[in-house]
């Protein structure tokens, strides 16, 4: 089982 | 005031089958640099960045900054109705709640316009940092998307893994498993055909398939796709649009629970 990870984990709002 | 000019509109219809598929809604912004899209997918899970550079334009009149929420379904349809060698003009007046796409055949017997409704749309942009890719693979775009359609005939999720033997795209399924590899063959003669592989580092992530075939929409775009790893970070799949700018695509990982 994988765990889907989301862009905001990596990225933050300007 | 806002006219864009674009002689070769098929562009612009490339641009808009390649990112319809992933992002329904989405805030096109101009200013002096070009014309951009920042969007992510209702999951979240990818991001769609695009950018169409002012001087990749034939006229580029863009008098304050304006961001201009569409659907890009209904995008989509209206640029389908262009032919491939007209030329597109893009127009919005200051303050409309329409933008208006006029096509011109290039003998200039046939205008057409067509004038479609905005929409609010209320979106984050986000900053996307500068970073230092462990491994950076260059291959031909068309041999991407093989890829990526084979191995999503078996699987659902493509392991994509680079060492200095080469970049290898393995997937596992209820019928059995897959593996390619894809080797460092640095064809000078014909440049498209290539395939470079710049590792720093060993890289090995596991990402959605059906993500990657929605990325692979972007192919004729570009003959060749940059696909930039990082284990800390998305993965980048770039289709360059020549002279004018890019579509890049990020895409979160998966991970072992």
């Amino acid at each position: 089982p994988c765990l889907q990870r989301k862009i905001l984990e990596y990225f933050d709002g300007d | 005031m806002l006219e864009l000019r674009l002689v070769q509109g098929s562009i612009l219809k490339k641009v808009l089958e390649a990112i319809k598929d992933l992002v329904n809604d989405a805030n096109f912004d101009c200013s002096a640099t070009g014309f951009s899209l920042q969007a992510m997918d209702s999951s979240h899970v990818a991001l769609v960045a695009l950018l169409l550079r002012s001087e990749g334009f034939e006229h580029y009149r863009c008098d304050r900054n304006l961001s201009m929420g569409m659907s890009l379904t209904n995008m989509a349809k209206m640029l389908k109705c262009a032919g491939n060698d007209d030329i597109v003009t893009i127009k919005a007046d200051d303050g409309s709640d329409t933008i208006t796409f006029m096509f011109e055949s290039p003998t200039q017997d046939k205008i057409a316009d067509f004038e479609m409704k905005l929409m609010d749309i209320d979106s984050e942009h986000l900053g996307i940092p500068e970073a230092e890719y462990e491994a950076i693979v260059r291959m031909p775009s068309s041999e991407f998307a093989r890829i990526c359609k084979d191995l999503g005939t078996i699987g659902d999720t493509v392991v994509i893994s680079v060492t200095k033997e080469g970049v290898k795209f393995s997937t596992r399924g209820d019928i059995g498993t897959a593996n390619i590899v894809c080797r460092q063959n640095t064809s000078i003669d014909k440049p498209e055909e290539a395939t470079i592989i710049e590792m720093q580092e060993p890289v090995t992530l596991t990402f959605a398939l059906r993500y990657m075939n929605s990325f692979a929409k972007a192919t004729p775009l570009a003959t060749q796709v940059t696909i930039s790893l990082s284990s800390e970070l998305p993965v980048v799949v770039e289709y360059k649009i020549a002279e004018m700018g890019y579509v890049r695509y990020y895409l979160a990982p998966k991970i072992e629970e």
